[in-house]
């Protein structure tokens, strides 16, 4: 049922 | 120095008890406009983002930026040990090293006081894009406590679609499927307790979710008689309580995604 993104492909470091 | 007192100190107790689970230790980052912390799961799927403003406390003093590294689950064991009418004051020295907890009964008959030793917890910081989200659902938030409940007992991952007409929460196992719909719905009597569902729609949106994790955000259910749920297709979702009139805690989770 589909594969986990990660949260930090999302978001960068700021 | 730090140091702020909360009135009411139950939502302090709720909010550990909301995020104690889903994240191990955490920077309380105290400066002049108030408390804030931002953390994720140990796999990196989700975040939590707390933030309490320095006017909802009945006094505020942060002389310095600091963080507060503390463990959430030794918080939240001391934590529970407030009253529900309690008032507690946070104190810290200026490296944040001892961190002291003070509970006062509203009639002050009944003081107590706890010190955490502070952690060096070095934790990086996400920027979170602005984002104008297609869909923002608001609905009751016991209701979407039991929704994500009850689908796991079905499968692992929900499908939230949402549409002019509504809302809909779908999941698939072995076992079979199951599906709940919610349509638009007005408040009962502007009565908070009973809030009605509302979607605003920029565009329909459909996206798959670990139940898993939604089900760890529902631990912060008590704080709050409504939850919104904000998407966008292709990118994570946020799950917001506020927290009284001072704040927010915010969980974003990533989608799930075809293989």
């Amino acid at each position: 049922s589909g594969k986990q993104a990660s949260l930090t492909s999302f978001f960068g470091a700021s | 120095m730090f140091e702020a007192r909360l009135p009411q100190g139950d939502l302090l107790k709720k909010i550990l008890e909301a995020v104690k689970d889903l994240v191990t230790d955490a920077n309380f980052d105290c400066s002049s406009t108030g408390i804030s912390l931002q953390a994720m799961d140990s796999s990196h799927v989700s975040l939590v983002s707390l933030l309490m403003r320095a006017d909802g406390f009945d006094h505020f003093r942060c002389d310095r930026n600091i963080s507060i590294g503390l463990n959430l689950l030794a918080m939240s064991k001391v934590v529970r040990c407030v009253g529900n009418n309690d008032a507690v004051t946070m104190k810290a020295d200026d490296n944040g090293d001892l961190v002291t907890l003070m509970f006062e009964s509203q009639d002050g008959s009944k003081v107590s006081d706890w010190q955490l030793r502070g952690l060096d917890i070095d934790s990086e910081r996400l920027g979170i894009p602005s984002t104008d989200y297609s869909s923002v659902v608001t609905m009751p938030s016991a209701e979407f406590a039991r929704i994500c409940r009850d689908l796991s007992v079905i499968g692992d991952t929900v499908v939230i679609t949402t549409t002019k007409e509504g809302v809909t929460f779908a999941s698939k196992g072995e076992l079979g499927t199951g599906k709940i719909a919610l349509r638009q719905s007005a408040a009962i009597d502007d009565d908070a307790d009973s809030p009605g569902v509302s979607i605003e729609l920029q565009e329909p949106v459909s996206q798959s979710f670990a139940l898993r994790y939604l089900s760890f955000f529902t631990k912060a259910t008590p704080l709050a008689p409504t939850v919104t749920i904000s998407m966008s297709n292709g990118v994570p979702l946020v799950v917001e309580y506020p927290v009284g009139d001072m704040g927010h805690i915010r969980f974003y989770l990533a989608p799930k995604v075809e293989d």
